[in-house]
């Protein structure tokens, strides 16, 4: 990536760890399509040998010999018996049977976690710049797991039984499936067995925002990603013929529009499709939009196939409208004509014209790109949202972290569009996701382990997630939800925004073992067999012990008072009439550094003022290296509606470091 | 459509092998076998569970859950990207 390692305060990092290369111990592996090894972003020049722990594999197949490993890509793998075994042979003329990305999105997300250091990269100009890993020191092993027909739960599996076997220490997976309950979830059973051998495991959320309760990799011992955006834009400007002038988004880069305005005309008034409007294959009638700039309707099929339809119409150019479900959220496109990507607001507006002129007309203005935007980040449209429709007690998604627009590497067997009739071949694409959020998290996570080789998986992760912030450095207010316009709670950004040098430097953590997650297991009343499924082992829950998933040292809080009251999930609790109480303790390990002792002084704030949270102490005093402290918090309310959802935050401070927890209260 | 074969991730309580057996994947084996003279191993997991994938009839994988070791027969997701 060419802007997030400015935007995270990475080059930073660089004077404060100058002669750290801990880093280059750290494996990250990326099960997802593959790796396209020629990216310059594998260049190994410089790094030393591979590290010893290293047990994994350069496997050959189409197009790729383990000659195409390195000291930067170290291991290469693939699966694809389950795959295969379902939809038949794979058919190697369209998609290699080994290691290699055929699709770009692996490349992508492997090069964002710990791509090395690449001069002047960019897509056609646009996001110029010196490309880069957050963990750029770090090694890579790819885990092809996908293929074109899907990602196959079997090979999944058996990706994490391989990586795990290859020691590694960072699992990135950008994909999702559903929302079973985890003992039947093959990534949260897998990803349960990497956490006990110490691996950091970080998993997208999802891109079906903004509703509530579409969140994947739910599980706790999964540190969960959603999406935010950087503050970088691709202006692409439409100009009518009325004067009017909307923002919008381009990555487009070719043959120029004519400098006059052009012929105007709306999709759904060029077909004879009831859905006309979306631009779908097939659609368009080629004498009624031939010359013209068309105006298409986001949704159903992808951007870039619009673009390419409207093309194939014999189109000039396109513009296309968000609707309701991405707001104004911006999101560009390598179009394969001049196109401009437009929030609702506008495209209602270019609607409103174009149906009502007699004679429309339109052109785009394509302006590069620019950064230092304001606000950022914001939270995008599409990355899923809270509350966790498994566990409502347990907060998620854990943070967010940039995700719209991202540059990174890609592949040479496809174009930056991925459509088949996309001739170009580029060596960087930007493409939007919590596909490319969930990477910089693994790759932060290596920056942390790195820095912290003895660290935790959940030391690690609440690094991250205590340390990210929730307000602007420039004047405080709140992050922004970019489908609403408002502030976003937790359950869009989960902790906060990342925010990597902080990590490095938590001062407290909540840690939590293996015996902790099972402990959580049992507050969620699993049998016997069940913990099994999940853990592997024979795990008695006490008979007379009472587990609770509020006691979980979880570096957030998420209180379900309905839940409390009618006597389940944890914590204590009394119904009292109108008035709930709900206590739920935290420990937290100092990880300061230094022989000096430490004195934390707890800060809390929430949304209404019908809730009541104070915490016991409110100070707490370290004076050793990994002493731990304890500490209670009391949550009480008045009765609220159902559904009602309140927020805050807890926050303890030595006047150096600031332990940020979110709180949810629900109804 | 009985027969029908469908993947399915197959959970083991490695706990729970027989003495008779001295190592685990011919255990997995017998209990494969025991329920389909057909079906064959995909995958053998040591790591990220206990168990292993195969191919099997929706009476074969019911077949399967009743033999004795075995925690659950869960049937292939496909997972998508994101």
């Amino acid at each position: 990536t060419t802007r997030t390692p400015t935007f995270l305060g990475l080059e930073q990092s660089a004077n404060l760890f100058p002669e750290s290369d801990s880093e280059s111990d750290v494996i990250v592996a990326v099960l997802d399509t593959g790796v396209w090894p020629e990216s310059k972003s594998f260049d190994d020049t410089g790094m030393g040998p591979v590290p010893a722990s290293w047990k994994g594999a350069c496997e050959t197949g189409t197009n790729f010999t383990s000659n195409h490993c390195n000291k930067k890509l170290i291991g290469a793998r693939y699966f694809s018996t389950g795959y295969e075994a379902t939809l038949g042979p794979i058919d190697v003329t369209k998609e290699s049977k080994s290691p290699r990305d055929d699709d770009g999105h692996g490349t992508h997300t492997s090069t964002t976690a710990a791509g090395a250091i690449v001069g002047g990269a960019s897509l056609f100009g646009y996001a110029s710049g010196s490309a880069r890993g957050m963990a750029h020191r770090a090694r890579v092993a790819v885990y092809k797991v996908c293929w074109i027909g899907g990602c196959f739960s079997s090979d999944i599996l058996a990706a994490i039984d391989g990586a795990i076997a290859d020691n590694v220490n960072i699992l990135s997976l950008s994909l999702g499936g559903g929302t079973a309950d985890y003992y039947r979830d093959s990534v949260a059973i897998g990803a349960f067995s990497a956490m006990e051998k110490g691996i950091f495991v970080s998993c997208s959320a999802g891109n079906a925002g903004p509703s509530a309760y579409t969140l994947s990799n739910l599980a706790p011992w999964i540190t969960t990603v959603g999406a935010g955006t950087l503050d970088r834009d691709f202006p692409a400007y439409v100009s009518l013929g009325n004067g009017q002038n909307f923002s919008g988004v381009s990555l487009y880069k070719g043959d120029s529009l004519p400098a006059k305005l052009l012929p105007f005309v709306y999709a759904g008034n060029a077909s004879n499709s009831t859905n006309g409007n979306l631009c779908m294959t097939g659609t368009l009638i080629p004498e009624k939009v031939k010359g013209k700039i068309v105006l298409c309707d986001r949704g159903i099929n992808p951007r870039v196939q619009k673009g390419a339809v409207v093309k194939g119409a014999g189109g000039a150019g396109m513009v296309l409208a968000n609707t309701a479900a991405n707001g104004e959220e911006l999101v560009a496109d390598a179009h394969l004509l001049p196109a401009s990507t437009v929030g609702q607001k506008s495209g209602d507006a270019i609607r409103d014209y174009v149906l009502s002129d007699a004679n429309p007309t339109a052109t785009i203005l394509f302006e590069g790109t620019k950064v230092g935007i304001e606000p950022s980040p914001v939270v995008a449209a599409f990355s899923s949202r809270g509350p966790n429709a498994i566990t409502p007690d347990i907060l998620k998604p854990d943070l967010i972290a940039p995700g719209v627009n991202i540059i990174a590497g890609w592949t040479g067997a496809v174009g930056p569009t991925g459509l088949a009739e996309d001739p170009r071949r580029v060596e960087f694409n930007i493409i939007s996701g919590t596909s490319m959020s969930c990477p910089h998290v693994s790759g932060l996570a290596a920056f942390v382990k790195g820095a912290h080789p003895d660290w935790s998986p959940a030391a690690i992760r609440s690094a991250l997630m205590t340390t990210a912030y929730t307000a602007y450095k420039n004047g405080g207010k709140k992050l922004i939800d970019v489908s609403t316009g408002k502030a976003s709670t937790p359950y869009d950004h989960g902790a906060g925004h990342v925010n990597p040098v902080a990590a490095l430097n938590p001062g407290l953590v909540y840690d939590l073992t293996t015996e902790d997650y099972l402990n959580f297991l049992c507050a969620l009343n699993y049998t016997s067999m069940q913990i099994q499924g999940v853990a592997r082992r024979n795990y008695s829950c006490g008979a007379g012990k009472t587990y609770s998933i509020g006691d979980f040292n979880y570096p957030s809080f998420s209180v379900s008072l309905q839940t409390q009251v009618i006597g389940g999930g944890g914590g204590s609790s009394s119904g009292g009439g109108s008035k709930s109480v709900v206590k739920h303790t935290r420990t937290l390990t100092n990880v300061g550094g230094g022989s000096g002792g430490s004195t934390y002084k707890v800060s809390i704030s929430t949304t209404s003022p019908a809730v009541k949270i104070t915490v016991e102490p409110d100070t707490l005093t370290f004076t050793k290296a990994y002493e731990k402290k304890s500490y209670t918090v009391t949550f009480s309310a008045t009765s609220m509606p159902s559904n009602t959802n309140e927020f805050g935050r807890i926050e303890w401070s030595d006047g150096k470091h600031v332990v940020g927890s979110p709180v949810v209260i629900s109804w | 459509v009985q027969q029908k074969k469908n993947t399915y991730i197959i959970h083991v309580a490695k706990s729970q092998m027989p003495a008779s057996f001295d190592d685990h994947t011919r255990w997995y084996d017998s209990s494969l076998k025991s329920v389909s003279e057909s079906a064959e191993m995909l995958y053998t997991y040591n790591n990220a569970i206990h168990g292993f994938a195969t191919r099997l009839t929706a009476q074969e994988a019911k077949s399967l859950q009743d033999q004795p070791g075995i925690l659950y027969v869960l049937p292939e997701v496909k997972y998508e990207l994101h």
